[in-house]
């Protein structure tokens, strides 16, 4: 059965499955470690117990290389593979991510599992136009006035419910690994309720490249004191031996393939690009319009209550194209909005229903049948015109002719020599 | 009894050149 039908047939609202658009999408980043190798150490406490460990970071050796592709893998909680960035002196450093989901999306969450401890300050960000143009999603900061320009926790109104907020939860330095950062796209957002009918919330989700920036990290020192003990009076020495790093496991996108209401899957065009399966006559990457000849109505997302399927043009078979005329929609009454464009087989009007000039309507043919109009074939001299009667295909014809199309003198008349008055009566 | 059909030959087109249909 087709999720976007009932059983009855009629058209419904459909929705492609809930996953992890992320999942095995190469992930663009700044920085990377291991190229040269480079040793880079992490602290850890297991058990109690605390300890300060170093490693090397080597690009070309499996066993100790931290590529991208880590961050979108398979997770396994138990053997975490990390990415990892190059190590950086000044804990400003950015570091960024870029995921290009190549198609729409309704972004649901995006979570970040950290090898490292989590930043001190970053920045979610999406496109929404394949990287040209990026908005902020969420921040998160100890300081979001510093940072982002932003209050820390604002409450969310119907006002700034589509704006990227701050907050300085998630932001501290424990757990040293592990740690999470996940940001629910609608939570708190009071629209969100009635998502169905928010074309803002709707806007809000929708993203083609998500973008993580890791702005600033938890000062070394910090760390130092805690495992050290020290008073935490910085020495020069130490902070020219601070070095900082960023080391994730995991990137999740969590969202639907946008196709506003109107496909249940999404498949691989020709060209290998991810676009919906539309129904409901609709077309488009997103099912974001109509299928030609179906603009008998303006497009419209699916929603729980209707479908919103759109309508073919109702032309009788006499044309291809179609166009949507909004002014026809409303006058009836936001039934049918649709104008044929190019009527064939002699007929004309909005819906190809009655005949075009110089024509009749032979009613022994239904409308839809392609002779259903016949040539009034008026006679160019008894006849006064060359439009006849739609219905009975009777030319108008001049004094003292007769014949539907008026090719011959009426009873009592003769074919004079004059054809402005080809026939005369009979003397 | 029907009249036959107009027979455009019969015409004059003296005056009415740019009437006259082509026969």
């Amino acid at each position: 059965s087709d999720p976007c039908y009932d059983e009855g047939g009629q058209p419904k609202r459909c929705i492609p499955d809930f996953v992890n658009a992320g999942f095995a999408r190469e992930v663009q980043v700044s920085s990377t470690c291991g190229r040269p190798p480079n040793r880079y150490c992490f602290y850890n406490e297991k058990m109690g117990v605390k300890t300060k460990m170093c490693q090397i970071c080597d690009a070309s050796d499996p066993k100790n290389a931290h590529p991208a592709t880590y961050l979108t893998d398979l997770n396994n909680a138990h053997n975490l593979s990390c990415w990892q960035s190059e190590e950086f002196s000044n804990p400003m450093h950015n570091v960024t991510l870029t995921l290009s989901l190549n198609k729409k999306f309704e972004i649901t969450y995006v979570s970040l599992q950290f090898c490292s401890p989590r930043p001190e300050s970053m920045g979610i960000f999406k496109s929404m136009d394949y990287g040209k143009n990026w908005v902020p999603f969420q921040y998160y900061s100890s300081q979001c006035r510093k940072m982002y320009n932003k209050p820390n926790k604002a409450i969310i109104s119907k006002q700034n419910e589509q704006e990227a907020l701050c907050t300085d939860g998630y932001t501290d330095l424990y757990p040293l690994t592990g740690g999470l950062i996940a940001f629910s796209t609608l939570d708190g957002r009071p629209s969100a309720q009635d998502f169905d009918s928010s074309p803002v919330l709707q806007d809000w989700v929708t993203a083609t490249d998500i973008r993580v920036v890791f702005s600033r990290a938890h000062l070394q020192r910090e760390l130092d004191r805690h495992y050290s003990g020290r008073d935490g009076k910085e020495d020069e020495a130490s902070m020219v031996r601070e070095s900082y790093h960023y080391a994730v496991a995991d990137l999740q996108v969590g969202g639907r393939c946008k196709c506003n209401g109107h496909a249940s899957r999404c498949v691989k065009d020709k060209e290998g690009n991810l676009i919906c399966d539309c129904k409901h006559n609709t077309a488009g990457p997103e099912c974001d319009r109509c299928k030609p000849f179906h603009y008998d109505r303006p497009w419209q997302r699916a929603t729980l209550r209707e479908a919103n399927e759109c309508l073919a043009c109702s032309c009788n078979l006499h044309a291809r194209r179609c166009r949507f005329n909004m002014e026809l929609y409303k006058l009836s009454g936001r039934k049918s909005g649709g104008v044929c464009l190019n009527c064939r087989h002699n007929t004309a009007g909005r819906h190809c229903h009655y005949c075009k000039e110089g024509f009749y309507r032979d009613l022994t043919k239904v409308i839809t049948h392609r002779k259903a109009c016949r040539a009034c074939d008026c006679h160019p001299v008894g006849a006064a015109g060359k439009t006849c009667n739609q219905t009975t295909g009777q030319c108008p014809c001049k004094d003292g002719v007769t014949g539907i199309t008026c090719n011959r003198c009426a009873k009592g008349y003769q074919q004079s020599r004059s054809p402005v008055a080809p026939c005369i009566k009979i003397p | 009894e029907v009249n036959p059909t107009l027979d455009m030959t019969l015409f004059d087109w003296t005056d009415y050149e740019d009437m006259k249909p082509d026969i």
